[in-house]
């Protein structure tokens, strides 16, 4: 079973083309192993990212450094998930 | 007709094996109307993948006649959008309570036969259940990868392998070694093919309140454009009535971003011309984990912007 603990969703807003390329770059980068909900696109669209507990810090770390503004939408994905089970096994019953 | 038993719980996600055979009660109220399709298509192959789609839990709905013209609805080819599966089953249910009650459904499935998909990608819906709640592709194989599964929205023959689509087996959004590759498309591909006469294409997915038509693989405008922008808005504003909730309109490339090998753009190519994509409620805030209370009022709220579609579709023969 595959299991998100410590993996966080980010929203994060663009403000111009040029961050939106900074998260086009960020995309393309396949150690991060980031899972984009919604994909960089055009700076009035936010953007929502799936991010593993090992890339937390450097995802943010890039983000920070480009000045690119962000929020955390799910603090601990698990935890949500574990809800969502809980939840579906008590409808089961 | 609905001929459900009261039990089945439409306010709460449901695991496939009660979706397939209790959503709309006995099995036979569910399938028998499908099975009569299924006999008459002599061609073995297709016969085949005509099975797959009925281990799909089909349900389709018609008054009779040969020649209607057939609106098609699937929903959930993204297995881990969950809300759209469970805002599908009850839109079965809805369609088959309302016929002979609520005059304006009636009278669209005199003259409309309706085809319901309401799990797109069972293998995927499975596996988020069992294994990875975050699965968003197929089960499929890859050739000379450890990776499994294909992107389903990518897989269609419409701009197959351009921008917005991955050739990495390992990511969410891989497009497949080729167009249809994927068994899940494949069917229903054929199926249109061979029906002959649907006029409209709807897909179901769920993020962020999106209502968009062709093109995604690029980024011109369809020819149909403007009909297509007045019914998407018309729609919108049907589905806001309800709760208020906003849609966003527009082409799949201006309104999220640029996307090859996706269905509606395959459905429109094709000549379907009323072809749109749906993405339900869900504010980002729970990104696919959208809280079991949400469901109905998300059903019936999509079921104001489908009805929309369809009454137009109706009435604007083509």
């Amino acid at each position: 079973l595959e299991t998100f603990v410590g993996h966080q969703i980010l929203r994060i807003k663009t403000r111009n083309e040029e961050e939106v390329k900074k998260l086009q770059l960020l995309e393309s980068l396949e150690r991060f192993e980031l899972d984009f909900w919604i994909n960089p696109s055009t700076p009035a669209r936010p953007v929502d990212v799936r991010i593993p507990t090992s890339c937390v810090q450097a995802v943010k770390a890039f983000l920070e450094s480009h000045g690119i503004e962000y929020s955390i939408l799910i603090e601990d994905l698990q935890v949500v998930l574990d809800k969502e089970k809980q939840d579906l096994a008590c409808s089961q019953q | 007709r609905d001929r459900s038993s009261n039990s089945f719980n439409y306010g709460t996600y449901n695991s496939l094996d009660s979706v397939s055979t209790s959503a709309l009660g006995e099995e036979d109220s569910f399938f028998l109307a499908f099975f009569h399709i299924l006999s008459s298509i002599k061609h073995p192959i297709l016969r085949s993948k005509m099975s797959f789609c009925l281990l799909l839990a089909h349900g389709f709905f018609s008054t009779g006649g040969s020649d209607h013209p057939a609106i098609w609805i699937d929903a959930g080819i993204h297995s881990r959008e969950w809300v759209t599966q469970a805002s599908a089953i009850w839109i079965a249910k809805k369609i088959a309570s309302d016929y002979e009650k609520d005059p304006s459904i009636t009278s669209l499935l005199n003259k409309t036969d309706i085809f319901l998909l309401t799990v797109a990608n069972p293998d995927g819906y499975v596996f988020t259940h069992t294994t990875n709640r975050m699965w968003r592709k197929t089960r499929s194989r890859n050739q000379g990868s450890l990776c499994v599964g294909v992107d389903p929205n990518r897989n269609w023959d419409a701009g197959f392998g351009g921008p917005g689509a991955s050739s990495n087996p390992c990511s969410d959004s891989y497009r497949g070694p080729g167009a249809n590759s994927e068994v899940e498309v494949k069917s229903i591909v054929d199926f249109i093919k061979n029906h002959g006469n649907i006029r409209a294409f709807l897909t179901l997915h769920s993020y962020s309140q999106l209502l968009m038509y062709p093109y995604g693989y690029k980024c011109t405008e369809p020819a149909d454009r403007a009909e297509l922008d007045a019914l998407g808005r018309a729609a919108a504003s049907s589905i806001q009535s309800l709760y208020g909730t906003t849609f966003t309109v527009g082409s799949i490339c201006t309104t999220i971003y640029q996307a090859s090998g996706g269905s509606i753009d395959w459905s429109y190519d094709y000549g379907i011309k009323y072809s749109f994509a749906f993405e339900l409620r869900d504010t980002g805030r729970y990104g696919f984990l959208l809280p079991a209370d949400q469901i109905i009022p998300t059903a019936e709220e999509t079921w104001l912007g489908l009805k929309k579609i369809i009454q137009h579709v109706r009435d604007n023969p083509y």
